[in-house]
């Protein structure tokens, strides 16, 4: 990545969209737009607020050619397709698009959503990327919606201008104080991987940890996924980089950044009979593709390549899990290993060897 | 440029010529006084613009770098900010 410093000396930025193309409805281009925002909102303190008249912080506009006070130009079909320029007054920090090119929400033609969100990162500071898995890569690449646009580098790059979100409970008024993940009774609602990252939920709140170094995000599972209830049962990540959310008899499949099409669905599609009410935990074993769901004493197998749930269950969890005697709140697998969490304990468990390693606090993986 | 014997029609040379100059003309001026138009050869830029994409080093035009100057970008330079 590279970067322009010093950024915008502020995290309260303001947007307008002067105008709109006619490819897409003015529904769609204040939704990508949004959306695009949101990108960059999820990875740092920047918060983007929009407004209808005057001058905002970031202009946005559709043009052809020469447009305006602009001293680039555009170029007709195809070529080149926005431009944006750094943080500053005036033209600082302003996005343009090429209103020759064909904007879709889709992959036919040149998704806005996408374009936006590369143009938004110049606005914030970044210049161009050349790796080649980058939202700041120059050349446009379809992503499909369900990923999360931004690479490692990309997020490395917008934090080294402004840094992650906060840490500490923020200002933010629609963030309410978050339980204390240090405090001595800290317990969780369910904890999955996310690739390298473990995600801890309880209640409406999410920390992202890095389990190298111990950092942690803090925000409300409702920036993430606008659409999921407080209050998540249990979540693991499957074999195919995707996250299941489980809250009563329902379930969400969330791949990178969205939830998929036509979810929820009703847990028994996963094969439970109806007798089964929730899911108290539930985790992927990497190693073997076998899915295992905790619901009070017992546990259910379920095979992640052939996606149906094995004969023979539900079996008694400690029979599979000596040491593992009360329900289990939340259990996810790293580095091999499971971690079984009941209220403010954790139990280190190798699944090879069938023994618990060892017990420690539920909030081991914070910077405590 | 040099001539390049596969390579010596009109229509790439200027898509060379126009890439080159768009994404890859501008450099900060040391004195700080905004920017300049910077006296690199043509075939340097090309190096350039071939490391910038994880292309082969060749500072020639080849069909791998005119593929990838065809493609559809973002107006912003590749060097210079």
């Amino acid at each position: 990545y590279g970067f322009t410093l010093p950024g915008w000396k502020k995290t309260k930025l303001t947007y307008r969209i002067v105008n709109y193309t006619p490819d897409m409805s003015k529904e769609d281009v204040d939704k990508a737009m949004e959306k695009a925002f949101k990108v960059w909102s999820a990875v740092t303190p920047l918060i983007f607020t929009r407004i209808q008249k005057g001058i905002a912080d970031i202009m946005i506009a559709f043009g052809t050619k020469a447009h305006g006070q602009c001293p680039r130009y555009f170029d007709g079909p195809l070529g080149v397709l926005a431009h944006a320029f750094p943080p500053g007054n005036g033209l600082g920090g302003d996005v343009h698009f090429d209103e020759d090119e064909d904007w879709t929400t889709g992959s036919a033609g040149f998704n806005l959503f996408l374009v936006a969100a590369h143009e938004f990162g110049h606005a914030l500071g970044l210049s161009h990327s050349s790796d080649q898995r980058a939202l700041m890569f120059p050349s446009y690449a379809y992503v499909s919606p369900s990923e999360f646009p931004l690479s490692a580098d990309d997020i490395s790059g917008i934090q080294s201008i402004y840094g992650s979100p906060p840490n500490v409970p923020d200002k933010r008024p629609t963030t309410p104080t978050s339980p204390k993940t240090c405090g001595s009774q800290m317990s969780f609602d369910a904890i999955t991987t996310l690739r390298q990252e473990v995600i801890f939920l309880k209640g409406r709140h999410l920390w992202r940890v890095y389990p190298d170094n111990s950092e942690a995000e803090r925000g409300l599972i409702s920036a993430f996924w606008p659409n999921l209830p407080p209050g998540i049962e249990a979540a693991y990540e499957n074999t195919k980089d995707q996250i299941l959310l489980f809250k009563g008899n329902k379930f969400w499949v969330i791949s990178g950044y969205q939830v998929l099409f036509g979810y929820p669905k009703n847990i028994n599609t996963l094969g439970f009979p109806k007798g089964v009410k929730k899911v108290d935990a539930a985790v992927c074993n990497k190693n073997t593709g076998k899915t295992d769901f905790f619901i009070g004493d017992k546990y259910w197998r379920f095979d992640e390549n052939s996606q149906t749930m094995e004969k023979g269950y539900p079996r008694l969890t400690v029979n599979e899990f000596p040491g593992i005697s009360q329900r289990v709140d939340a259990v996810f697998q790293q580095k091999g290993l499971f971690y079984f969490f009941h209220g403010s304990k954790q139990w280190e468990f190798d699944p090879i060897a069938k023994k618990v390693i060892r017990e420690i606090k539920s909030n081991s993986w914070f910077n405590c | 440029l040099p001539t390049h014997p596969e390579r010596d029609n009109e229509e790439d040379s200027k898509l060379v010529q126009n890439y080159l100059n768009k994404f890859y003309a501008v450099e900060p001026d040391p004195n700080q006084l905004g920017w300049k138009i910077n006296a690199e050869s043509t075939a340097e830029k090309l190096r350039k613009m071939q490391q910038f994409f994880g292309l082969k080093v060749t500072g020639k035009p080849d069909n791998e770098t005119l593929e990838m100057m065809k493609k559809p970008r973002c107006g912003v330079p590749d060097v210079g900010l």
